[in-house]
């Protein structure tokens, strides 16, 4: 049978970076066939297909669907393969290497982490997973 | 299915729209 796919509306503006993406405008509706946890979302439309980023949509059908997981206090251990230097206040910077506590797996590919005393947003696509954390 | 998303994180939300985000 046909497969339905989520349609999203696009709330901002978006200039594409690189090949595989492309460009949106604000109000365009667009339908993601692959969500990946980084962020980057695979969109299918009439003319075109290419990446765009889940954080610059909103759904369709009810924007207070709940796609998103709820915050995990206690955190699941993830380590980082790829230093960030934060370039916004919410951010954390972090180097390689670095084992941290995922606190909340956001949409958006901007997971919550903790480290220490410190917490902040960090691209999911620079952490891999380090083993679940024992009680 | 489709070729590997890009390697570079995606931009942050705008903050005039945060708080519609997915």
């Amino acid at each position: 049978g046909p497969i339905l796919l989520d349609t999203y509306r696009v709330i901002a503006d978006f200039t594409k970076t690189s090949k595989h993406e492309i460009d949106l405008h604000t109000g365009d509706l667009v339908e993601i066939v692959e969500k990946n946890q980084n962020g980057w979302w695979f969109c299918q439309g009439e003319s075109k297909r290419g990446w765009i980023p889940a954080s610059y949509l909103e759904p369709l059908d009810g924007p207070e669907e709940a796609e998103e997981g709820e915050p995990d206090y206690e955190g699941e251990m993830f380590v980082t393969h790829k230093a960030y230097k934060a370039e916004q206040r919410d951010e954390i910077s972090l180097e390689v290497g670095e084992t941290i506590s995922v606190i909340h797996k956001l949409l958006d590919g901007w997971w919550v982490v903790r480290k220490g005393e410190q917490t902040g947003h960090f691209p999911s696509m620079f952490l891999h997973r380090a083993g679940r954390q024992e009680v | 299915t489709v070729k590997n998303p890009p390697q570079n994180p995606p931009p942050r939300p705008p903050p005039e729209t945060r708080r519609k985000r997915v």
